[in-house]
Parts: C-alpha cells; sequence; structure tokens
C-alpha cells in the first residue's frame, strides 16, 4: 500500500469486535460459494439419511477391477473395508473397543492390510505410554486370545496409528468379523474416546482386501 | 509466522473458526464440521517489510531500515497471509448430488509483512 493507505486487515481491526466476527463470516460465506462457483447455498429439501449415506459409502468400497491380472483369468476385485467402533467399555485406566466388519460372507476376501486409527487426547506435555492389546474371541463370542501387544509411545494429541494386518488376516481366516482391541494407559495417560470426542475422532480400522474367487477347474 | 497473543501488536496470524452448525449450512456441508479460517491482522513497520513471519533476520530488519530511510517516498507494508492450505470439503450440490473438492488457498496458516 502506498503511503497513508489503508491494509485490507486495518480496516477490519478498526471494527467493534461483534462487527469483525459477523464480517468474518459473511467473507467465509462468500469466498466458500465463490470458489464452488455456487451463487447461492443449495436448498437441500430432502437431505439423504445417515443410513442412506453409510449405503452409499459401503457400495463404494468395490472401487475397480484389478485388470494386473494375467490374461485368461477372472479379475479379482479390490475393496476397502472401514470399521468404525460398534461399541467399547472402560475403566479408569483401560478401555475395550470392539470392532465389526460388516461385509461379505467368511473366507470369500482375502485381507492384504490393514490399520488401526486411534485419535488420542494427551492431557499435558512429556511422552504417554500406552499399550495396545488385539484380542480374539472365537464365533461364539465366549473366549478371548490375545493375538498381540504393542506399546506405543504417544506425544502429542491427534491420530496414532497401528498396523493390524496380521490380527484382521488370522480374523477372516478363521471366519470370525469381529475384532477387540484394549488399551492400556497410565494414569492420567488420556484417552482416545469415549465420551466428549466428536464422530469425526473415533477409532477406526481400515482394511484393504481382495474378493477371493473359487478355484477354476478343468476337465482334460 | 506469529500467532497473535494478547500482548502483541506486531503482525500475526489470528485464528478465527467458522462453524457450519452456527451459520446454518450443516445441511449442505457434510465435512468437515467448520471452517478454520484464519485471518491476519497487526502491524507491519518499515523495518518489518518483506519479513514472512519470524523467518527473517536481524539483518533484513537492518537492511530494511537503512533501505527506507533513503527511499524518497517510503511505501507502508502490510500484514497478509504468507502461507495458505486448502479446504476439503464434502457436500451437496445444487442438484443434491454429494461432491468431495479441494478448495486451494483457503485456510491462513502463516501471515507476514509485505
Amino acid at each position: 500500500a502506498s503511503k497513508g493507505m489503508w491494509c485490507p486487515a486495518c480496516r477490519l481491526a478498526a471494527l467493534a469486535p461483534t462487527m469483525q466476527r459477523d464480517v468474518l463470516i459473511a467473507l467465509a460465506k462468500q469466498s466458500i460459494l465463490s470458489k464452488l462457483r455456487l451463487p447461492d447455498r443449495p436448498n437441500i429439501t430432502q437431505p439423504t439419511s445417515r443410513e442412506a449415506l453409510l449405503m452409499a459409502l459401503r457400495r463404494m468400497r468395490v472401487q475397480r477391477l484389478d485388470t494386473a491380472t494375467s490374461p485368461g483369468m477372472m479379475p479379482r476385485l479390490s475393496l476397502t473395508l472401514l470399521s468404525v467402533l460398534c461399541t467399547g467399555s472402560s475403566t479408569s485406566r483401560s478401555v475395550r473397543l470392539h470392532f465389526r466388519f460388516t461385509q461379505e460372507p467368511a473366507g470369500s476376501t482375502e485381507i492384504l492390510q490393514a490399520t488401526l486409527y486411534l485419535f488420542w487426547a494427551v492431557p499435558g506435555p512429556g511422552t504417554h505410554p500406552v499399550t495396545v492389546r488385539l484380542l480374539q474371541s472365537d464365533p461364539t463370542g465366549l473366549n478371548v486370545t490375545m493375538a498381540s501387544e504393542t506399546r506405543l509411545e504417544v506425544q502429542r494429541t491427534g491420530w496414532v496409528t497401528l498396523d493390524v494386518s496380521r490380527a484382521v488376516q488370522s480374523l477372516f481366516g478363521r471366519g470370525s468379523q469381529r475384532l477387540t482391541v484394549e488399551l492400556e494407559v497410565m494414569e492420567d495417560g488420556g484417552s482416545p474416546l469415549l465420551a466428549g470426542h466428536r464422530d469425526s475422532h473415533w477409532p477406526f480400522v481400515a482394511a484393504q482386501a481382495r474378493a477371493r474367487m473359487p478355484h477354476r477347474l478343468q476337465r482334460r | 509466522g506469529i500467532n497473535c497473543s494478547g500482548d502483541s501488536r506486531m503482525c500475526c496470524r489470528k485464528e478465527f473458526f467458522v462453524d457450519f452448525k452456527e451459520i446454518g449450512w450443516e445441511d449442505w456441508i457434510i465435512q468437515p464440521e467448520g471452517y478454520h479460517m484464519n485471518y491476519c491482522a497487526g502491524l507491519c513497520p518499515l523495518h518489518m517489510a518483506g519479513i514472512p513471519g519470524l523467518a527473517a533476520s536481524f539483518h533484513t530488519a537492518v537492511l530494511n531500515l537503512i533501505k527506507a530511510n533513503n527511499a524518497d517516498a517510503a511505501v507502508d507494508s502490510c500484514c497478509v497471509p504468507t502461507q495458505r492450505r486448502p479446504l476439503s470439503l464434502l457436500y451437496y450440490d445444487r442438484d443434491s448430488n454429494i461432491v468431495k473438492t479441494d478448495i486451494p488457498d483457503m485456510i491462513v496458516d502463516a501471515c507476514g509483512c509485505t
């Protein structure tokens, strides 16, 4: 700005705080609408229900036909499975999370890779040790065995990830679709759950999978 | 960049969050729940011209002062965004299609003097 001219931000500073807020909100609205090339906000008369949205997202899991297979073979479907926390229980130091994959019949899917995502809210600075145990239960849900145990060092609030490929592979291999994760923290070690967190911060498991095709037999 | 604190009058980044629920836009914007817009405010004295936040040094400030003293018609400097990042939106368009888009340069990450 040439000498004596106002900068755009200076004009904003000259306004009363409530007026500043109104101006900024108006600016945010205008900015989003213009970038989306919308003259006005869309009028949603019949919003899609959450169930319909989830159904649409499930359908989107079937992403593409895997064309990398050799000629003459049936293409195999690549899928991405998502499982959000279905239930959870907690004590002062430990939390149990239950994930359930609602996918195709057992045995029809081959898990390539799986990752557990946890949003950790640490109470203060420093390193917070967390023990993560992956538990597997039989189809009846009565017998629980520990598949693995990992110790994480959480340093700041944010998402932490853990490779759970083996556990999920073994799960699907045994025809079960329920994964239980137990988290144990030191005192005041923070928590990834349960109350007070927004839906977007819920723990989830994302897995890459491939549809298993039945063997083809040829008669000679 | 510098984030504004209570006693700072120099060019800094002020955090500003627009909650979509609060402005009645949650029915058409599915995700995220709000927009971390942020903005720049504060003074940009001549010796701070061209300093993006704290990235520059004492030497830059001194050089700027010399330039300013030698200039016949000195110009004022403005506090502006020097770093921005995109905003990802999942929303319903006018035909009720669900659209996912990244709008570039929407979130102010750092401020500095021009």
